[in-house]
């Protein structure tokens, strides 16, 4: 299967 | 105060109509240099964001920077009632709870004018940094949402793949394979029409196909799209908007187990 990563752990919070 | 006065308000009514599917809620963002939105879907898988420049608009001005928080389809609902070729002025006092939007028709025969009820929304703000990517490819954007819808009419996931020999969309499904390859092509006197592909290095990505889809709900606002993709990196779909500014789409590649 494949998963999808939440845009938080691509790009910092600032 | 805030006060954004825009002539050919059909760009407004557009851009809200590319976003409406995708975030149901955001704030925007205004500050003396122009209005911007980030804004991430429900499963936080993709990002919107938006800037449109002040001096993009026929006249801008924002005394203090302040979220607007947007429910985009009460948004939509409102602008609906604009016409096409209608001016449109956005205005807010400071800290307001409402957006006011006064609609004028080109003739500036019909006036009219609407309050859009702001809400207050906690939102986090990431930092994309400015980076270059494997592969930037520029098309037509009538080219892009034609091969996103078929390829969702075959499969729910697309291999985008980027090689010298061009750029290859390929998906399964249950009743059958499809594959579309566009080439690099500037033979047209239309700049609108070319296909440019800015190749660094071969890179090939998944991605769902129904957040692409839509994507293209953008392509009124637009004659080209561009797409950047690097190696386990979002891939970036954006659309300038004339001088205003541009939207860009980012969506998180599908990882194998």
């Amino acid at each position: 299967a494949a998963g999808q990563k939440s845009m938080t752990s691509f790009f910092a919070k600032k | 105060m805030f006060e954004a006065k825009i002539s050919q308000g059909s760009v407004l009514k557009k851009l809200v109509e590319a976003l409406k599917e995708l975030v149901t809620e955001g704030n925007i963002d205004v500050s003396p240099s122009g209005m911007s939105l980030q804004a991430m879907d429900s499963s936080h898988v993709c990002l919107v964001s938006l800037v449109l420049r002040d001096d993009g608009f026929d006249h801008f001005r924002c005394d203090r920077n302040m979220p607007m928080g947007i429910h985009f389809a009460n948004f939509s609902k409102i602008l609906k009632c604009a016409g096409n070729d209608d001016a449109i002025t956005l205005k807010a006092e400071d800290n307001a709870d409402q957006l006011t939007l006064m609609f004028e028709s080109s003739n500036q025969d019909r006036i009219s004018d609407f309050d859009l009820k702001l809400m207050s929304i906690e939102s986090e703000h990431l930092g994309i940094p400015d980076q270059d990517y494997s592969a930037e490819i520029k098309m037509p954007a009538s080219e892009y949402q034609r091969i996103v819808r078929d390829l969702t009419s075959i499969g729910d996931t697309v291999l985008i793949s980027a090689t010298k020999e061009g750029i290859k969309f390929s998906t399964s499904g249950d009743v059958g394979t499809a594959n579309v390859t566009l080439r690099h092509n500037t033979t047209s006197e239309k700049q609108e029409e070319h296909t440019i592909i800015d190749l660094k290095e071969p890179v090939a990505l998944t991605f769902a196909l129904r957040y692409l889809k839509n994507f293209s709900n953008a392509t009124a606002l637009a004659p080209q799209v561009k797409l950047s993709l690097t190696k386990d990196l979002p891939i970036v779909v954006e659309y300038q908007v004339g001088e205003l500014g541009n939207i860009r789409f980012y969506l998180a590649p599908k990882i194998d187990d």
